[in-house]
């Protein structure tokens, strides 16, 4: 054998987290946002090599909102996937709202055992306290998302200190919600958001908005229920 | 991984809202695939708050109806026609319900798209269109074996026209592979049956491959062409309907099949996707 170790590329994400031209089309500059919910962002810096990104995002509803979720069907679910569905299996039945979504990128808390599911209960627990109603006796009326590598601990306590921050930051803007596409973000190379207004034929004068944000880039064949 | 966030400020039942997403995910997010590994924390995540909804407008809400019963046709009373339990059907029936259904899909499946457009190192967007005579599940999962075509997809990535690895790719999907007397009813998948096309993202032309099991003449060049484009779509026919022959047909057999269609959508496979996942961890 001839063993070449220039043939091993690294790879490094743009310092500047720059999006390449080609993409450039993909990033709306503006937007119609659903009234009463807010997004924001801060920086935790959950993966150590980030230290300057936001890589917490909270998504949330001025007032109680239904919610609904479909998750991956892999055997080896996350912590944020079973405390999530758990949630909102608990809510929904009891008739009670959400009122949002946090989200941390950098790490997955994906194989991690029981200090990964108290990981994510406290995420959303510590999200619910953001709005005075934190209630131990009921499951928390916040989702929790996470996304990175798979099999590391969440630095849980960068990501505690950090949830006030987010909601503290909280937005209605096009800014707010391109950042919370950001944050979400991990090997993507542009954000990824959308908006639309729609009408239903029993009220045809009232618009209705909708918005979405989305990552992913790798690791990815959904299958979801 | 893909995490996924819709807000929407409609007044939705919650059941409602798990009903919509749940359908509206079967053709986005479910048909999409960039290198085949499944997530361990893939999440897509709708709320629904009734901020715009006028204070007298009720909740969008669907009907569920239970399969285990039907309405007797003649005394219109209900009649219990199977004790072996099923899963309750949703009816979608309500013009603001379906509006709603409407909207969702086609707003999941552009965020869905976006997703592949970022694949890690892709060059290119693919839409697989598979087409049935017989089944949806055989189109989806067809459409599925193509786009996790490792060779298929450094195939597209080369822009080269290698017909033979789509083909490859149908010939062992699970379920026509496996086909048994017990196994899926898609064994009539036939080689001498299916056609392969490419259609150009511009409108022009679509350039066939293989028309009915037999291998046309390419135009390399315009194959060149079509591959150069960021956009391409990859048509399949099956055409796996029942065989009927003349004197079936000159007793009164009918031929007509309703097709049934799955869209995937993929992107190529580059020698980026090894240089960003040979050290992610690290």
């Amino acid at each position: 054998f001839h063993t070449d170790l220039q043939q091993i590329r690294h790879y490094s994400a743009p310092g500047d987290r720059s999006i390449p031209a080609a993409k450039q089309k993909y990033v709306p500059t503006s937007g119609t946002y659903p009234k009463g919910f807010q997004a924001g962002t801060a920086h935790a810096g959950v993966k150590a090599s980030n230290t300057k990104y936001d890589d917490i995002t909270m998504v949330v509803s001025d007032r109680p909102a239904a919610a609904a979720a479909v998750f991956t069907r892999n055997v080896f679910k996350a912590a944020p996937v079973v405390v999530s569905r758990a949630s909102l299996s608990a809510r929904n039945r009891a008739g009670q709202g959400f009122r949002g979504v946090v989200v941390n990128s950098g790490c997955a808390n994906a194989v991690t055992g029981k200090v990964g599911l108290e990981h994510a209960a406290l995420m959303a627990r510590e999200t619910d306290k953001c709005f005075d109603s934190e209630d131990p006796s009921e499951p928390p009326q916040t989702l929790v998302m996470s996304t990175g590598v798979i099999g590391q601990i969440l630095p849980i306590s960068k990501i505690t200190d950090a949830i006030p921050k987010a909601h503290a930051a909280l937005g209605d803007s096009h800014d707010h919600w391109l950042n919370a596409a950001k944050a979400i973000c991990t090997t993507d190379t542009f954000p990824k958001l959308l908006t639309r207004t729609f009408t239903l034929p029993s009220h045809p004068e009232t618009e209705y908005r909708i918005a979405g944000t989305t990552k992913g880039a790798g690791m990815i064949h959904p299958n979801m229920a | 991984t893909l995490l996924g966030i819709v807000c929407t400020d409609a007044k939705i039942t919650p059941s409602a809202l798990d009903t919509f997403l749940r359908r509206a995910n079967r053709k986005s997010f479910n048909c999409i695939s960039i290198d085949g590994d499944t997530s361990t924390n893939d999440t897509v995540s709708i709320f629904a708050n009734g901020a715009a909804a006028p204070d007298s407008a009720a909740p969008i809400d669907v009907e569920v109806s239970d399969p285990s019963t039907s309405v007797s046709p003649t005394s219109g009373s209900p009649t219990r026609v199977s004790s072996k339990p099923q899963r309750p059907r949703t009816t979608i029936l309500h013009p603001d319900a379906q509006a709603f259904d409407i909207v969702l899909t086609k707003f999941m499946q552009d965020l869905a798209q976006l997703v592949v457009r970022d694949g890690e190192g892709a060059t290119k967007f693919v839409t697989i269109r598979v087409r049935s005579d017989k089944s949806l599940i055989t189109a989806h999962r067809v459409a599925e074996s193509i786009a996790k075509s490792s060779l298929v997809k450094t195939a597209l990535y080369g822009k080269d026209a290698n017909w033979g690895r789509i083909l490859c790719a149908i010939g062992y999907t699970p379920g026509i592979m496996d086909a048994g007397p017990r196994g899926l009813s898609i064994d009539q998948v036939l080689p001498e049956r299916t056609s392969v096309s490419f259609i150009p993202a511009d409108g022009s032309a679509p350039l066939h491959l293989l028309v009915q099991g037999e291998p046309q003449q390419v135009d390399e060049t315009r194959a060149k062409e079509i591959l150069e484009m960021e956009d391409l779509e990859i048509l399949v026919r099956l055409e796996d309907g029942p065989v009927v022959g003349e004197a079936a047909l000159k007793r009164g057999a009918r031929v007509g099949t309703m097709t049934k269609e799955a869209v995937y959508w993929t992107c190529d496979l580059s020698h980026e996707y090894v240089t960003i996942n040979g050290d992610y961890r690290t």
